[in-house]
This record gives structure tokens, sequence and C-alpha cells, in this order.
């Protein structure tokens, strides 16, 4: 895979942390599952993408990130 | 709307709440306004009475902090989390935490938070309510700065907390209390009773003005105009939307479509070509596109070329065929170029003169199929421009299928 670039790296450390806060992501810790941690982190994105009515692509693109960067209330939105 | 796991609620109508301690952001006596404005709102809406409490444990406790702050979600600094609150429940159950590293304001500006509009927000939670994916309700979870006067819940609020707890009794209670010099009452001195002087006075909610019957034949209109194809009735907060793609006239509020524009437009026109529309209110105006309003509004109407002696329109409607857009004040109109964004020469001259029949101020305006519409009062004109001709005289609300 190319390397991240640096903000590529950040966006996704600052994803991760949003989606855990709000979206119940919970990240195997073994590296072994990274494979299944990123399956993982997108279904999460998708669900982030659906809640508010972005494009569901299972990505961190530009809209996501923005939607993600804005003040909010600190209480999960979807909650197991 | 949603609500949490199982739905927590509180098992009675009479919920207290205390204020542990202020932000020096603001004056005392505005964050005790915000709380209860914010409390209002819920029970305008519901039969659940606020009682507020100045010592020892109520249902809702409130504060600020930042950081870590002895539960298990630490603030984050300026921006991101604002505030979080926690579902009805004993001990920690009910009470919002408000981040003190925001900046918080009682003013409705792009600069801080307005803590009315967060307080509103957590008490939601603190009810039992959980985030709404409708943009444009108030338990939306991303901030939204929008206009605090006379501010209403969205319908989805509306019935996620009548889910809960139903709507109000017949005389709706509130116990409103009058912004007082907090002083935090240590236990020696906690009276028993509440002195007389802090009796609370009962005060009916200003309750708003409910939508018209879309039939009532006595019905008028601040504005209108189309938009993409639809056609936006506005009075007050409310909308009529009629469009091609559904049979129904769908009932909005000004706030669903655009949180943050002021409710009671004075006049609205599109124009198409450029998939903008923009509303007037007073001497300033906005524009949009689609639920997205344009940076740098709003703007002065002096901008558009009206004389200062100009301090609000009342109406306008943009000729798609000659790219002119016509503003009626009192009875006289100009004629805007769209294309050289400028007031023509000439103007204002009489409507009278130039629009045959209408002989007395325009609400509100709008072309449809080539015709203009002119409304005064609850009758509609219907005018074809090119030939001079008033065709018919209608009811305002000819539009809703009655």
């Amino acid at each position: 895979f190319p390397a991240l670039r640096e903000n590529e790296n950040e966006d996704m450390q600052f994803a991760k942390k949003y989606l855990k806060n709000f979206y119940d992501f919970k990240e195997e810790k073994n590296s072994l599952f990274k494979a299944k941690n990123l399956n993982h982190m997108a279904d999460k994105i998708r669900e982030m993408q659906s809640f508010f009515g972005l494009e569901v692509t299972g990505e961190l693109n530009h809209k996501t990130m923005d939607m993600m960067k804005q003040a909010r209330c600190g209480i999960p939105d979807i909650r197991s | 709307y949603s609500t949490f796991p199982r739905s927590p609620t509180w098992k009675k109508e009479d919920v207290t709440y205390r204020i542990l301690n202020y932000t020096p952001d603001m004056a005392q006596a505005d964050v005790e306004e915000a709380i209860a404005k914010a409390f209002q709102l819920w029970s305008s809406v519901t039969p659940l009475r606020f009682t507020r409490l100045y010592s020892g444990q109520a249902d809702i406790m409130i504060s600020f902090s930042s950081g870590f702050h002895g539960d298990f979600y630490s603030f984050d600094g300026p921006g991101g989390t604002l505030a979080h609150a926690y579902p009805p429940g004993s001990e920690i159950g009910g009470d919002a935490h408000f981040d003190e590293d925001e900046n918080w304001t009682k003013f409705s500006t792009y600069i801080g938070y307005n803590l009315f509009l967060v307080a509103a927000h957590e008490l939601g939670h603190s009810l039992g309510l959980g985030h709404s994916n409708v943009f444009g309700a108030l338990m939306y979870p991303i901030y939204t700065a929008r206009d605090t006067r006379d501010f209403q819940l969205h319908q989805d609020d509306i019935d996620g907390i009548q889910a809960l707890y139903g709507s109000p009794r017949e005389s709706p209670p509130t116990k409103a209390f009058p912004p007082q010099e907090p002083t935090e009452i240590t236990p020696a001195e906690a009276p028993t009773e509440m002195s007389p002087r802090e009796k609370p006075t009962e005060t009916t909610p200003s309750k708003p003005p409910s939508r018209p019957e879309d039939c009532d034949p006595r019905l008028t209109f601040d504005a209108i105009t189309t938009l993409r194809g639809e056609t936006l009735f506005f009075k007050g907060s409310y909308v009529w939307r009629k469009s091609p793609y559904f049979s129904e006239i769908e009932h909005d509020t000004i706030s669903s479509f655009w949180p943050s524009l002021i409710a009671g437009f004075d006049a609205a026109y599109e124009v198409d070509k450029k998939d903008r529309v923009l509303f007037f209110k007073d001497d300033q105006y906005w524009a949009v596109s689609g639920y997205n309003i344009e940076t740098g509004f709003p703007k002065s109407i002096q901008n558009l070329g009206f004389p200062t002696s100009v301090r609000k329109i009342d109406a306008a409607v943009h000729d798609q065929n000659t790219k002119r857009t016509y503003f009626f004040v009192g009875n006289k109109y100009w004629s805007f170029n769209e294309n050289t964004q400028s007031m023509e020469r000439g103007y204002p001259r009489k409507i009278s003169t130039d629009f045959q029949g209408i002989g007395h101020t325009v609400d509100a305006a709008f072309q449809k199929n080539g015709y203009f519409y002119f409304f005064h009062g609850s009758n509609q004109y219907e005018v074809d421009i090119k030939k001079q001709k008033l065709i018919r005289i209608m009811k305002s609300n000819s539009w809703f299928n009655c």
C-alpha cells in the first residue's frame, strides 16, 4: 500500500477517536487483526455517513472529515 | 429522533435542577436565563415542570468544567465536544456538563457557542432523548448557530419528547424563575421552605402562534418564492411547500430548512438561472442555494441600490424572461437588472401604472408558468405581464387544493 501522508495519518487517528466516542468503534489491539480493524472501521464510517446523510462510501473523504470536525455534543450518536 | 437504550425517563412531572457553578464568559443572570429558557422550551410541550434548587441534590445538576471532570468523558479543549448530559436516573443521571474551554455567549453569533441552544440540546438528553439525524432538529448532534429569538422546537424534537412524556396538560404549568442573583446557599443557611420572594411566579409560556389552516379563507402570506420547481409560501416561521413531485402540501418551518435564518420574511424571490433564492427581512437580505446559506450574508438592502429611506421591502419577484427583478415598496416598485446587478434608471414607478389591476400594496409575489401572482391580504391577482392584463382574482390559498 502507498505510505500514508502525515495528515492522512492524523486524519485516521482523529477519525478513530471520533468513531470510538460516537459510534461505538472498538479497535482490536492485536496488530494481527489489522485488516479486520480496517473493515470494522469502514463499517463504522459507513454508519456515521449514513447518520449524517453523507454519501456512504466507508472512506474518510473530505466531506466525512469535515463533518467529524464540526463542534458537537459529546453524547454518542449510536450506542450498543 | 431517538432515545437511550430502554428509554429511561423521569417517573414524575416535577423535576428539579441546580446550577452548581458559572462560566466566566457570561453574566450569571444570562447563564440562569439561558438555562431557564431551555427548560421552558421542553416544559411548553410536555407535562413536565422544572424547579430550581439552590442547594442539596437536584435531579439535574448543571456545571461548567474542562478536561477531566470526574466522569469517564473528559472534555477536549476548545471546539470538538461542547457539552454532554446523562439520561434520567439517580446520581449522575440527568446531569449536564458544559466544557468551560469553549467560549459561551448569549448572542446568536458565529463567535462562541450560544448557551441557550446547547443547554436546550443537553437538557433533551437529561430528559431521555438521544440524537436525531434530522438536520434542523434541536437534537441533531452538530452545533448549528441560529437565531434564538422566538426559537421553536422542530416537529421531530416534539414527537420525541412527547413519545416519552406525552403532551402538556390543559393549563401548561411552567414556573419560570426570574433570573436572580445566584448565591450558593450553604446547607446551614438553606431555608427549608423557599421564602415568599423566591416563590416562582406563574407565567404561561410564550406559546408560539399555531399554524393557520391551509384552507382558511382569511389566510395571508409574508412572502412567496419558487425554488427548483417548487413553490414555498411563508408566514411567520411556517412554510407551506407545494411541489410537482408530491401531491400533498408539505408543512415545514423555516428553521427546518435554514436553521440560522430568522422567521418572518418580508419578501423572497428565486433567480432560477443561478439556483439562488434571496430572502428579505427589514433592511437585510440573505442568499441561499438549496439548504446552503451563502457566506457573507446578511447584507444591507442598500447594497442592491435602494436609497437609505427604504428600510424594508414588501415583496419581490424575478421575471425569468426579462431577467429583471421587481421590488415592491408601498405603492411603488423598483426594477433590478440581474445581469448588471444594478437598479434600473427611472425607478421607482407607481405599481398601478405598470401592473394592470394592482392598485394597492403587494404582500408577496411570484412567477409561475409565465404569469405573475400578486398577493394582497387574502386575495391574489393573476396577471399576464406581456399583455398587461389582469386575468383573474383568487383566494391567496388557492394553491392548496382547497
